[in-house]
C-alpha cells in the first residue's frame, strides 16, 4: 500500500507468470495511510473472505503498524449495524516486493479483449505454446499441434484509420484493430510463450474492452489491461524457440 | 540467472 493506492503482486509456483494489480486510491470511498505498508497474504484466504461480501456491501480493509493480520470488515450498505469481521493472517514469503526493470518495449498492440480471449482459448486447444510475432504490418499468433500437424493462426492487421472503431466499442468490429500501433512499433519482434498462461491472462477481459500486448525479444511478454481504477499486468516468461 | 521458460533472473527484489 502506498499513497497512490494498492498494488497486489503474485507469482505462480513454477515462476512462469507474475501478476501485478494496481488499484488506485480513487477507486476507494476513503483511503488513509500513515506510511507505506507491505503485506504478504495467502491469496486463497483473502479471496474466501472477500467472496463473503455481496456486490453492494462495504468492505473496509485495515492493518495497523506492525500488524500481523489484515482485518476485513464487511457491512451491508443499507443496514450499517450489520458488520462481519474477518482476519487474514500475514504469511512469510521470504521475499519482498519483486520489480521487473522498466524496459523499452519494441512493439505494442492493443486489441479487443474478447477477441484476445478467444484466440488464447482456441490456440491452447492446439498446443502448449504459441508464437507471437509483431511486424510493421500487424501481429500474428500461431500455435502448432505437433501430433496432428494442425496449425492455428490469428492475424491482426494494422488498422489504417485508428479512429475508425472508436465509436463502436460495444460492437466487436469485423476487422481486428490495433490501436496506436505505429506509435509503439520499433522493430519486428517475436516471442514464444505458454498458451496456458496466456489463457489465464486473457480471462480478465471483463475488466476492460481492450488489452495490450507488449514485447521485447527474450524478455517476458507483458499483457496489460488498463482501466479507470487501475491496471492489471501479466508478465509471462519467454520460451526460447528451438 | 535466467532460465528457459521461467521468470527467474528478470526481477530485482525491492
Amino acid at each position: 500500500c502506498s499513497k497512490e493506492g494498492i498494488m497486489l503482486q503474485g507469482m505462480d509456483e513454477f515462476h512462469i507468470s507474475l501478476v501485478e494489480f494496481f488499484l488506485s486510491k480513487r477507486s476507494f470511498e476513503s483511503y488513509a495511510l500513515c506510511h507505506d505498508l507491505c503485506m504478504s497474504l495467502p491469496i486463497d484466504s483473502l479471496a474466501t473472505v472477500l467472496k463473503k461480501a455481496n456486490d453492494d456491501d462495504v468492505c473496509t480493509l485495515k492493518a495497523g503498524h506492525k500488524a500481523k493480520v489484515l482485518t476485513v470488515a464487511i457491512e451491508t450498505r443499507d443496514q450499517p449495524w450489520l458488520v462481519s469481521k474477518h482476519d487474514v493472517p500475514f504469511i512469510d514469503l521470504g521475499s519482498e516486493y519483486l520489480v521487473i526493470s522498466r524496459i523499452p518495449y519494441d512493439a505494442k498492440i492493443t486489441v479487443w479483449s474478447t477477441r484476445f480471449a478467444r484466440l488464447a482459448h482456441e490456440l491452447h486447444q492446439l498446443s502448449g505454446s504459441l508464437d507471437i510475432q509483431i511486424i510493421h504490418e500487424g501481429a500474428r499468433f500461431t500455435a502448432l499441434d505437433e501430433g496432428s500437424g494442425k496449425k492455428g493462426c490469428f492475424i491482426f492487421r494494422r488498422a489504417k484509420v485508428v479512429d475508425e472503431y472508436r465509436d463502436s466499442e460495444d460492437d466487436e468490429p469485423a476487422g481486428a484493430i490495433i490501436h496506436e500501433f505505429h506509435r509503439y512499433f520499433h522493430k519486428a519482434t517475436s516471442l514464444r510463450v505458454s498458451t496456458k498462461y496466456l489463457v489465464h491472462a486473457s480471462k480478465r477481459a471483463p475488466l476492460s474492452s481492450k488489452v495490450s500486448v507488449l514485447m521485447k525479444e527474450d524478455q517476458p511478454l507483458l499483457v496489460q489491461y488498463d482501466f479507470y481504477e487501475g491496471v492489471l499486468k501479466f508478465y509471462i516468461a519467454p520460451r526460447i524457440a528451438d | 540467472m535466467k532460465q528457459q521458460g521461467r521468470l527467474d533472473g528478470f526481477f530485482t527484489v525491492k
